[in-house]
C-alpha cells in the first residue's frame, strides 16, 4: 500500500515492511528462544537449499500456513513475585498476561501455542496437574480451556486456537489466562519459572500469487 | 557495498549487480536479531539489441522489450528508449527481530533478493 506523502522514507519504507513504526532500542536484551533459532534457520537461505524447498507462507516445522511467527512472552512474569501468596493447603494460582497489540488486524491466526515450564520447590515432587482458564476477574474465574498432568521441569505446550485465540478471525489485543496447580501424591507445590506464547498468523498481503513463466 | 560503478563508457549487458544491504548501515542493527545483512542485487545495464533478445538459459524477454529495442535501434526517439533493466526473478529472506514489546518476531519477506534480470 502506498504510504502518505507526509511520511519520512525510512517510515515508509518501514510501513510497506509491514512494520507501523521502526522499533525503538531493544526494551530489554532477552535471550532469543531456541525455537526461533530453529524457525529462522530453517528459513535461511543456505540450509534451505539442501532440503526440500520451501512453500511460501508456510512454516514448516510448525506444520500450519503462516508468514509470520512471534514469540511473545508473559507481561506479568517479571512483576510477579518468585514465591506468590498462597491459600491454607492449595498451591499458588497465577494469572499470565499476553499483549498481542501488535498483531495487525489483517493477520489471521493459524497456532497459538502455549508454553509453560513449571519448576519443583522440592526435589521429591513428582509432578501436578496443571489447569488453564480464561480469565475473567479476580473473583470468578473463566472456563477452564484444559487439565494436564505437568511433571516438573518440562516444557508444557498446548495449543489455544479456537479456545483463547479464535481461528479465522483478528486476534484479541491481549489474553489472559489463569492457572492453577493442583499436587499430586506429595503435595509440594511448584512455581512458573517460564511462560510464553508462542503466535502463527498469515498476513495474505505478503503472500505472493503464483507466478505464471511466459 | 555495491560493485564499482562504471562512470564512463558503456555501462555492460544488463545483469545483476552485487549489492550487500547491512542493517548496521541502515540503523536498524539495534532491533534485527538476524540476519545482519543480506544480498539483496540490482539491475544495470543496457537493453540494446541483440543482448535483449536472450539465448537458451536466460529468461524470455517480453515481445514488447524486443520491438521497442527494435525500434530505439532504428529511430531513436527521444524520450522512449531502448527497454529497462529490471528484476525478472526475485527470493525471499526470513528476518528475526525485536518489536516493540519485546516480543521476537520472524517475519518472512517475498521478493527481497534479485536473482536474475532481465529487459522490460
Amino acid at each position: 500500500a502506498p504510504a502518505p506523502a507526509s511520511m519520512g522514507p525510512a517510515a515508509a519504507l518501514l510501513q510497506v515492511l509491514g512494520l507501523p513504526e521502526a522499533p525503538r532500542s531493544v526494551p530489554t536484551h532477552r535471550p532469543v528462544p531456541p525455537v526461533m533459532w530453529r524457525l529462522f534457520r530453517r528459513r535461511d537461505p543456505q540450509e534451505a537449499r539442501v532440503g526440500r524447498p520451501l512453500r511460501p507462507c508456510h512454516v514448516e516445522e510448525l506444520g500450519v500456513a503462516g508468514n509470520i511467527v512471534r514469540h511473545i512472552p508473559d507481561s506479568g512474569l517479571s512483576s510477579r513475585p518468585a514465591q506468590p501468596a498462597r491459600t491454607s493447603g492449595l498451591c499458588p494460582e497465577w494469572t499470565v498476561v499476553f499483549d498481542l497489540s501488535n498483531v495487525e488486524p489483517t493477520e489471521r491466526p493459524t497456532r497459538a501455542r502455549l508454553e509453560l515450564r513449571l519448576e519443583a520447590e522440592s526435589e521429591d515432587t513428582g509432578g501436578w496437574e496443571l489447569s488453564v482458564a480464561l480469565w475473567a476477574d479476580a473473583e470468578h474465574p473463566g472456563p477452564e480451556l484444559l487439565r494436564v498432568p505437568a511433571p516438573p521441569g518440562v516444557l508444557l505446550r498446548a495449543d489455544l486456537l479456537g479456545t483463547a485465540v479464535a481461528a479465522n478471525a483478528s486476534v484479541p489485543c491481549t489474553v489472559r489466562l489463569a492457572l492453577s496447580l493442583h499436587p499430586g501424591a506429595t503435595a509440594a507445590c511448584g512455581r512458573l519459572a517460564e511462560a510464553s506464547l508462542l503466535l502463527v498468523t498469515l498476513d495474505p498481503r505478503l503472500c505472493p500469487l503464483p507466478r505464471l513463466r511466459r | 557495498h555495491t560493485e564499482p560503478r562504471v562512470e564512463v563508457g558503456p555501462v555492460g549487458t544488463c545483469r545483476t549487480r552485487r549489492l550487500h544491504v547491512s542493517f548496521r548501515e541502515v540503523g536498524w542493527h539495534r532491533w534485527v536479531i538476524a540476519p545482519r545483512g543480506f544480498l539483496a542485487n540490482f539491475c544495470q545495464g543496457t537493453c540494446a539489441l541483440p543482448e535483449t533478445l536472450r539465448g537458451p538459459g536466460g529468461p524470455p524477454a517480453l515481445n514488447h522489450a524486443v520491438l521497442r529495442a527494435l525500434m530505439h535501434a532504428a529511430a531513436p526517439t527521444p524520450g522512449a528508449g531502448s527497454p529497462c533493466c529490471v528484476p525478472e526473478r526475485l527470493s525471499p529472506i526470513s528476518v528475526l527481530f525485536f518489536d516493540n514489546s519485546d516480543n521476537v518476531v520472524l517475519r518472512h519477506y517475498e521478493d527481497m533478493v534479485v536473482d536474475e534480470c532481465g529487459c522490460r
